[in-house]
Parts: C-alpha cells; structure tokens; sequence
C-alpha cells in the first residue's frame, strides 16, 4: 500500500 | 496601472481550462517582467507554477507590482464568454479592487467588458528548490494524455519507470492492471512526435491519477510534454506557452506504507 504525502513536506514555506 | 493585451484570447482561455480543476483561486503577480502564479490544490499534493512572460503580450504595462486574487472559476466563466480569435485586455488600477477583462472581436464591431471583484488571500509561496532530474522525457502531450486516461481505468495509481530503454506506465487495480510502454524514438519525421529520453539513472515513481488528470487539461497549450523525475522527489510536468511562457506542475508521489 502507498500513502499520499503533501508537496509541503518537499517544497519549503517561504 | 497594470494592463496587459493578447492579440488572441484562445491561449488565455486554454490556461484557464489547464488550472480550473486543480485550483479555485490564485494570487496573480504582476511585475514588470510579467505575471506569475504559484498555488496548491485544496489537498496540498500538487503544486501550479505559471509564468507568463511580459515581453510575450502585445502590449504590456506594470507601473508598479501588483498582487491580485482571483476567483478561478469566475475567470473560467469571463474567458469562456471570449471568442478565440478576439483581443483580451487585462487591467487594473494601482491598489485594485477589481480587475477587467476587455475582449474586442476581429473586426472590432464587438467590445465586452467583464469587471471582476478580486479577493483578499492568504498566500503561501513554497520555495522550489534548483534540480537536477535523474530522467527527463519529452514526449507528445496528447500521447501522455491518452495514457493517463486509459491507464485510470485500472487504478487509482500509475507507476512511470523510466529507463534507458524507456518509459514505462503501469496501473493495476482489482479488475486487471495494464502497462504501456514507450521507446525512445529512434527518427522522428516531426520533432513534436518525438519521444525523447534524457536519463542519468533509471527512476520507479507512483503518482496519483486524478492529479495526472488534471494536468492533462494542458494539452492544447503545446504539443510536447516534459516530464521530469528523480527517486522521493515531486514530479514536474511542463507544457509550454507558445513564446509566452510555461505552466508547470508538481506532484508529491505515492510512497509505501
């Protein structure tokens, strides 16, 4: 099984 | 004053169809080098970055920069009341409460004025990191598309592999799983029939097919599409804007439990 991460957890908040 | 005129309305209209199914409302950042769009989906799994370059409008004027929300879907409507072939005026004020599109027709008989309220938001910018991609394909936009489409009737998921030989797509779901595999070309009568394989090191990736669905909705935009991979980071899928600019998509990829 394959879970969905966030593109927040590879792209930073700037 | 900001104001901004295309000579024909059809690219703005299909960059609308590209970001209504993924986005509801964006901040638009005019500049004098011109307008640019960074904004997640609601679910923070994708990321839409559109870059529209000043020097590619026929007429371009930013006094000074401009941030502007808007509402996604009203914009898709006022496009969508644009002929093809007519001329699309944007402009706003300094401090703008509204924005106004001005289409004009070919023969200029016909002026429409659509006045929009922008909207106050709270903007993230996500900081994009300088990458070096283990694998970049090119490959014909609507090929990817049609892919994309036939692979989502066997799952939730597809798994692009990419390795010197190829690219391959697989989907696998309760009722079966189907692959599709394409090779480099070898020679290509037109270059926007290529499909053509820069790789550093062979890439395995999963990524949700509703996303990749949606993306796919820029397809009229260009007719090469370029997809860009490295092991545990997003991918970037990449259509270009006439000499206008490009929109670019990142998605998060499915990793194991």
């Amino acid at each position: 099984n394959k879970s969905q991460r966030g593109i927040e957890s590879y792209f930073k908040v700037q | 004053m900001f104001e901004a005129r295309l000579a024909q309305s059809a690219i703005l209209k299909k960059v609308l169809e590209a970001v209504k199914d993924l986005l509801t409302e964006a901040t638009f950042e005019c500049s004098d080098s011109g307008i640019q769009v960074q904004a997640m989906d609601n679910a923070h799994v994708s990321l839409v970055s559109l870059n529209l370059r000043s020097d590619g409008f026929d007429k371009y004027r930013c006094d000074r920069n401009l941030s502007m929300g808007m509402n996604i879907g009203t914009m898709t409507k006022i496009l969508r009341c644009a002929s093809s072939e007519d001329t699309v005026t944007l402009r706003a004020w300094d401090n703008p409460d509204n924005i106004i599109f001005i289409f004009e027709s070919q023969n200029k008989e016909k002026l429409s004025e659509y006045e929009m309220k922008l909207i106050n938001m709270d903007q993230e910018h996500l900081g994009i990191p300088e990458t070096v991609y283990s694998c970049v394909v090119k490959m014909p936009s609507q090929e990817f598309a049609r892919i994309c489409k036939d692979l989502s009737q066997f799952g939730e998921a597809i798994t692009i592999a990419c390795s010197k030989e190829g690219i391959k797509f697989t989907a696998a779901g309760d009722y079966g799983n189907a692959n599709i595999k394409l090779a480099q070309t070898a020679e290509a009568d037109k270059e926007e029939e290529a499909v053509i394989i820069d790789m550093q090191e062979p890439v395995k990736l999963t990524f949700a097919c509703r996303y990749l669905n949606s993306f796919v909705k820029a397809t009229p935009l260009c007719a090469q599409v370029k997809l860009s991979m490295s092991g545990d980071v997003p991918l970037v899928c990449e259509y270009q804007i006439g000499d206008i600019g490009h929109i670019r998509y990142y998605l998060a990829p499915k990793i194991d439990d």
